[in-house]
């Protein structure tokens, strides 16, 4: 899965996400990606999410909409993400998965568990090329 | 201070990202950003786990899940388990700007893309069916997703049929989903 959000020049935020899912999975199956919420989520007046990793498990604690909901209550990316992440976690311990987040005025951080490391690209005019971040679970 | 425009996305995909800053950087929109930007993942493939030819289901099917959302609006498009065609962020786009709907799936799904002028072709190519014939003959369609049937889903392929877990098979499975092991997510494996 790829999932992205983007402020543009006008302060609007979008979220999106493209995937095709979990190798082996039973036809007609879908994860979290396209779910509005748990795979990506977007509101101009705090900022936007996005999610990646175990779709079966991650759809049902709406991750992105989480970590939005708690930057509006004033966290930070980093601390929304953690939170979001730690929802899920306090249910399924083995869970693998990480979420982005960006507020609408450009502070971005992630959150990640169960892989050993996590990789996300960021974009901005504070830099000349895009810049892949790593951060450990 | 405002540090916009920006873009952010998940794992190391930074053509993506360049295509999607590209845009916004120009004076485009978010929504465009986002649609192009996974747009190239689409079309490159990423690491087999976004687009055509990768993720084959039991089936040896590739299928297209994709969402974009609009934070002005909070208007959504979205397309779960898409098949036969290769663009499902711009379908999904479709959905956003062209229904009143949110949500389209399957083969409904691509019956919409092919009146929106999408074109219509397999999704699977000779690597995503090399990685199924693995799996179904030499890994013995292992590991999958299925529990509480039979035969059993840890040593054999199906069709299945359920179990009778209240039955004389009920410790046949003693842990819960919960308690069980789940698929391993990796960078090449992953929603």
């Amino acid at each position: 899965t790829i999932g992205l959000v983007a402020v543009d020049k006008n302060g609007d935020v979008a979220a999106g996400t493209s995937t095709n899912g979990a190798k082996f999975k039973i036809p007609g199956r879908i994860g979290d990606s396209p779910i509005p919420g748990s795979g990506a989520y977007a509101d101009n007046t705090v900022g936007g999410a996005a999610a990646t990793g175990d779709g079966d498990v991650m759809l049902r604690f709406l991750p992105s909409f989480l970590a939005v909901e708690e930057m509006r209550r004033g966290a930070s990316p980093n601390k929304a993400a953690r939170t979001a992440i730690q929802r899920i976690v306090s249910h399924y311990p083995s869970f693998s998965g990480a979420v982005i987040a960006l507020t609408k005025d450009g502070e971005y951080g992630a959150a990640c568990h169960g892989i050993q490391t996590f990789p996300y690209v960021v974009q901005d005019n504070t830099r000349e090329t895009s810049e892949v971040i790593s951060i450990n679970c | 201070d405002s540090n916009i425009p920006i873009v952010i996305t998940t794992w190391n995909f930074e053509n993506s990202t360049i295509k999607a800053w590209d845009i916004l950087s120009e004076g485009g929109s978010s929504l465009d950003a986002i649609e192009k930007g996974a747009t190239v993942c689409e079309v490159q493939q990423c690491d087999g786990t976004v687009g055509f030819g990768g993720s084959p289901d039991e089936d040896g099917e590739t299928t297209l899940d994709a969402l974009i959302m609009d934070g002005r609006t909070m208007n959504v498009g979205a397309v779960g388990a898409l098949r036969r065609v290769k663009s499902a962020i711009s379908v999904a786009r479709h959905v956003l700007e062209h229904t009143k709907h949110s949500f389209l799936v399957g083969d409904q799904a691509t019956q919409f893309a092919l009146q929106m002028g999408f074109k219509e072709e397999t999704l699977v190519t000779p690597d995503s069916k090399k990685l199924w014939m693995k799996w179904h003959n030499e890994d013995h369609c292992q590991p999958n997703f299925w529990m509480n049937v039979q035969p059993n889903p840890n040593e054999y392929c199906g069709p299945y049929r359920k179990l009778d877990t209240h039955g004389k098979h009920k410790n046949f499975y003693k842990k819960s989903e919960r308690e069980q092991k789940r698929i391993v997510v990796d960078e090449f494996n992953h929603d």
